[in-house]
């Protein structure tokens, strides 16, 4: 493992516990689109089928555990947790995430490493995931203001997508046989997403001022 | 055919 790689997990290990702190320490999940929270825990649970089947590395067991626990906790607790329920945004996170899904498990369907269950399930996480933000940044362009946690949450996933690509450019130079079109091609578009989003953030820490994204 | 490279990545 490189430390691209590695620091790409700490950001998503990061924004994931930005997010839990924003709603554990707010009691609160304005701002936040479930959607998007649903269509994470369900990229790990499709993902890690090989949780039992393959063993790569301690770190690897820990870290899908890790994913598939917080990403089902945060979802749990916008649609259960009496108080912090009351504060999600449900007329603003309106976007149809159905078609993602529909889109993706087609797209797995036909575009895969191997027409087997785990690789079907595999190849359609990585497209899910590639796609999963878009209702969280249509929230915030609604909502117009996004609060710092929020906006430090979603900072924090891009950022891993970055240094995703930094690991595989050091992949493709270090290793003799590296390719992964299905997560690389995938994974740009996915960092593609996070650009204007980005831009705008970049902007109000230059200013020093609140994030504010354009309707 | 190649086999799928195994899933080595988060």
């Amino acid at each position: 493992m490189n430390i691209f790689r590695f620091a790409g997990d700490m950001m998503h290990l990061t924004s994931i516990l930005v997010l839990l702190l924003k709603i554990y320490a707010t009691k609160s999940c304005s701002g936040i689109s479930l959607k998007t929270q649903e269509l994470y825990a369900l990229v790990f649970l499709a993902r890690y089928l090989d949780l039992f089947t393959d063993f790569i590395s301690v770190y690897n067991t820990i870290m899908k555990l890790v994913f598939i626990v917080s990403s089902t906790a945060i979802v749990w607790c916008m649609k259960r947790d009496r108080v912090v329920r009351r504060s999600y945004d449900k007329q603003l996170d309106t976007f149809r995430h159905y078609f993602l899904l529909a889109a993706s498990f087609a797209l797995a369907l036909l575009v895969n490493e191997k027409f087997t269950f785990q690789e079907i399930f595999w190849a359609f996480s990585i497209y899910l995931e590639a796609v999963a933000i878009l209702p969280q940044l249509v929230l915030l362009q609604r909502s117009g203001n996004v609060d710092n946690l929020t906006g430090q949450y979603v900072f924090f996933l891009g950022a891993y997508r970055a240094f995703y690509i930094l690991n595989w450019i050091y992949r493709y130079f270090t290793e003799t046989h590296f390719s992964r079109w299905i997560a690389c091609i995938s994974g740009l578009v996915q960092t593609a997403l996070y650009a204007d989003f980005f831009y705008y953030y970049y902007i109000s820490w230059k200013n020093n001022t609140k994030l504010k994204l354009p309707a | 055919k190649e086999q799928p490279q195994r899933h080595d990545e988060l």
